[in-house]
């Protein structure tokens, strides 16, 4: 998903930058999406004048190129090691020579902004592309775009090419400020079979925000969202020796859970967050199914249980959880160390004890606000104890609440133990925010899933272990076949379901799947390679976090090699629009925000300078 | 659709129709010692459904019901649907899967599912395809008893009588006008049966093809081998 923007710096300069054409055109192949923003503008002014690019594009999401033409040359990107880039960035600097490009984090987005100076009565072409693998989320996928031009453009369209072996299922198309049939019709979706298209083309006059006025409506979300058919669990492609395995079962019951909410209840949560986390547990607890066990632990500058063991999530235990909710009070400060460590040893206990169903299977949900300030406050020290007292039996799940907190850590935590971190913004729909993530763990329908492959007819696979597979999401496996010759293979995902354990088998005949692939001209170049590149290095990326030494650097140094070689801008690579002839003479252009406080302070950093040239230009494409 | 009966100690089988609308249940099998019931619904050919005696019938659906664990299990020509309880799997006959648990296990791929019980009692369900434009048959099924000694004598149902020793003998053999169908008198039960010899195909093996299995035919529903007659064993509904 992507946004875009045109906009001069300064609004007396808004009328002298003509953006006559913006595009975007979208190819998705199997869930991974390239994406190209082209926006093209000519300064009508008498003298040189500035136009800025933004776009934005999803914080999961690579970008691998930037091209910037200026009069007919164009200035490719190149990607680099950071230092090596940063380095050329600050000679350029230092030399007054710089325009620059900065990212900032949003909810899902992050902004690609690059401004440059362009002579009385040039044009300039803007081309930025970006690609990203589409996650499946309550039984979709979902790109987003954001669609904010700051006037209206004569030539203006969407253009999205979907591609899906599978066949689609379902395809729509919804743009929050399309609030008129004027508008409505400028858009068009359709799908059959295996391919499915969008497309936006609003006129300039229907662009207009009334048939008199000079300003745009086109501002605000565009959300493509589809699914597959699913008649087989499992759909396995091969295209030039690499393979992804893409694996969604349904059909299968949901596997009961243990969870227990550990809830902050420190004094930063007052006002409207506490009410806001009631309401959400309010929420949930109408979604708690009658097999599953639950229980509250509340944690200020000590912890509270509500029960002092797991409970059935029986009518009766639910009015009462709800009672206890409603009476959820603010007070004192943070102890996640202790909040934590009783959850889970409450789950422990319960499944020695056997308390708890057989085949049932145990999640943690922290809500926090704020770093840990009271009993062992250490993060290193915290994260050790939590990583021994769940010992990978169940996954761990943190929720950041708000801005005031560490949510590396919160991260880092999660991630050690096969769960993840999710922010919560503070808005009205922090409740909603909050629902949704539950709804997204609330339906293990398989747990500890494995997937395999023959012994040595595999190289380089991305993960192929998960602690839960969820109703409506999707595991995705990548890999490389040793022997792009071979006929056939087999994979097998295994999984502990409800009731019974399943194995899956999926038979591959690779000389008819290449062949069938082939015939597609939908598809864009080895789409299944970048997939796998990609997915490697968000995992190299994820596995650092928690690596130290020698591990650190030998996944660094992994994560940077793939980034290099497929370009695409990660937190370890910087983007330099360089020149051809004058390799000294380049610019630093964006950056890949992080959600720490040192990925920050580099994607705070701006960079914008006087007037340089239009020989000379040169930009810098970051990532952290 | 076809009942082909591989009869204990002899190495000679008797087959017979059952003649039935499209809808209705029979009940293939009842076992009160392992609390194991199959039974089977018919299908018919879509072409000329008021020409009975051209119509073909086939299994369209079975269900199997293991009581003490609480287990049903319906096989359509469309999916495979297991109720372990409350709860419920479906599967579809384009996946590859195995489902165990520790006591029964099921196996589905492409061309049958596979139940087992324990230790030995397994049924088999073939799905037999036929073109899928074709506008007069159906996709139908097959269901095959595996190791029919694992199961109780005291099974009842059109198979579940036959997993105790049958005795019967075969006399009169006329070759008739075609060579290949010899008719014969059959002394079962206490009846004497006019039997033809006749060819059934058995799937279990080769999913495609088939191997062909003489047998002798029983007119008219099988009466006569089977108890009592074939109405007995109609049901109301698969479970």
């Amino acid at each position: 998903s992507r946004g875009m923007e045109e906009a001069t710096r300064l609004p007396t300069q808004a009328d002298d930058i003509e953006v006559y054409s913006t595009k975007v055109s979208c190819k998705v192949t199997s869930r991974f999406a390239h994406n190209v923003v082209t926006t093209r503008a000519v300064n009508r002014a008498d003298a040189a004048k500035e136009v800025s690019f933004d776009v934005e594009l999803p914080k999961t999401a690579f970008i691998t190129n930037f091209t910037l033409t200026i009069d007919g040359v164009t200035y490719p990107g190149n990607v680099k090691e950071k230092e090596v880039a940063k380095k050329q960035y600050e000679k350029a600097v230092s030399q007054g020579k710089t325009a620059g490009l900065v990212k900032a984090s949003g909810r899902k987005l992050e902004k690609f902004t690059v401004s440059v100076n362009v002579a009385a009565g040039s044009k300039v072409t803007f081309e930025l592309t970006y690609e990203e693998l589409l996650k499946r989320n309550k039984g979709k996928y979902e790109m987003y775009l954001k669609v904010q031009p700051k006037q209206l453009v004569k030539d203006f369209e969407i253009e999205v090419d979907i591609f899906e072996p599978q066949g689609i299922s379902m395809l729509d198309a919804q743009a929050s400020f399309i609030t008129n049939d004027l508008l409505g019709s400028a858009l068009s979706k359709s799908f059959s079979g295996k391919k499915g298209h969008v497309s936006f083309k609003p006129s300039l006059d229907q662009q207009r925000s009334c048939p008199t006025c000079g300003d745009t409506l086109l501002n605000g979300d565009f959300i493509i969202t589809y699914d597959v058919n699913r008649e087989s669990p499992a759909n396995v492609q091969i295209v030039n020796g690499y393979f992804v395995h893409f694996f969604a079962p349904q059909g299968l019951p949901v596997v009961p859970k243990n969870v227990v909410f550990v809830i902050d209840i420190s004094g930063s949560m007052y006002g409207r967050k506490i009410e806001q986390t009631r309401d959400a547990l309010l929420k949930i607890l109408e979604d708690i199914k009658e097999e599953d066990y639950l229980n509250f632990i509340l944690f200020d500058s000590d912890v509270t249980t509500w029960k002092d063991t797991l409970v059935q999530a029986t009518p009766e235990n639910i009015q009462e959880a709800r009672e206890f909710v409603k009476n959820i009070r603010d007070r004192g400060m943070t102890n996640i160390n202790d909040g934590l460590l009783t959850g889970i040893s409450m789950l422990n206990k319960a499944r020695e004890e056997h308390t708890v169903p057989e085949r049932s299977t145990s999640i943690v949900i922290m809500l926090t606000d704020g770093d840990a300030n009271v009993g062992e406050s250490r993060p290193a020290k915290i994260q050790e104890n939590v990583l021994s007292a769940i010992g990978g039996r169940f996954p761990l799940y943190n929720l950041g609440f708000g801005n005031n907190l560490n949510y590396n850590f919160l991260e880092s935590l999660a991630l050690e133990n096969d769960g993840f971190a999710r922010r919560i913004y503070e808005d009205s729909d922090a409740n909603l925010q909050l629902q949704g993530f539950y709804e997204e763990v609330a339906n293990p329908l398989l747990t500890s899933v494995e997937v395999e492959y023959p012994e040595n007819a595999i190289l380089d696979l991305t993960r192929n272990t998960y602690q839960h597979f969820y109703d409506g999401s999707e595991i995705v496996v990548a890999g490389r076949l040793v022997d792009e010759d071979m006929n056939n293979f087999k994979a097998d995902v295994k999984g502990h379901g409800a009731l019974t354990d399943l194995t899956f088998t999926e038979e591959v005949d690779l000389k008819e799947m290449e062949k069938a692939l082939q015939e597609q001209d939908y598809i864009f170049g080895s789409y299944i390679e970048r997939l796998w590149a990609y997915l490697t290095i968000e995992q190299l990326l994820d596995k650092r976090k928690n690596a130290h030494g020698s591990e650190k650097e030998n996944l660094t140094a992994q994560a940077l090699d793939l980034s290099l070689k497929y370009h695409f801008v990660t937190p370890l690579t910087s983007m330099v629009v360089t020149k051809p002839e004058d390799s000294d003479n380049q610019m630093a252009i964006a950056d890949k925000p992080g959600e720490g406080p040192e990925e920050s302070v580099t994607a705070a950093i701006a960079y914008q300078t006087s007037y340089q040239p239009p020989s000379s230009p040169y930009y810098y494409v970051d990532g952290d | 659709p076809h009942f082909i009966i591989q009869v204990r100690g002899k190495k000679d089988a008797i087959c017979f129709n059952i003649d039935e609308e499209p809808g209705t249940v029979l009940r293939l099998i009842q076992d009160p010692i392992t609390g194991l019931t199959v039974n089977g619904q018919i299908i018919g050919d879509q072409g000329n459904s008021s020409n009975s005696k051209n119509r073909k019938t086939y299994l369209g659906k079975v269900g199997i019901v293991n009581s003490p664990m609480d287990l049903r299990i319906e096989v359509t020509t469309e999916k495979i649907t297991l109720h372990n309880g409350a709860a419920q799997s479906t599967f579809s006959w384009l996946d590859t899967v195995t489902v165990t648990s520790e006591r029964f296990s099921v196996k589905i791929n492409r061309e049958a599912t596979v139940v087992s019980f324990g230790k030995g009692i397994t049924f088999k369900v073939i799905l037999h395809q036929v073109w899928k434009k074709h506008h007069i048959h159906l996709h139908f099924l097959g269901f095959y008893v595996l190791d029919s000694d694992k199961m109780s004598t005291k099974s009842h149902g059109l198979l579940g009588q036959f997993f105790r020793p049958l005795a019967f003998q075969v006399s009169d053999l006329n070759p008739g006008n075609d060579p290949s169908k010899i008719h014969a008198t059959m002394l079962v039960k206490k009846h004497r049966l006019a039997v033809t010899r006749g060819y059934q195909k058995d799937y279990r093996k080769d999913v495609h093809n088939g191997t062909q299995v003489g047998c002798w035919f029983v007119h008219n529903n099988g009466q006569g081998v089977i108890d009592g007659v074939h109405s007995d064993y109609i049901v109301s509904d698969l479970f």
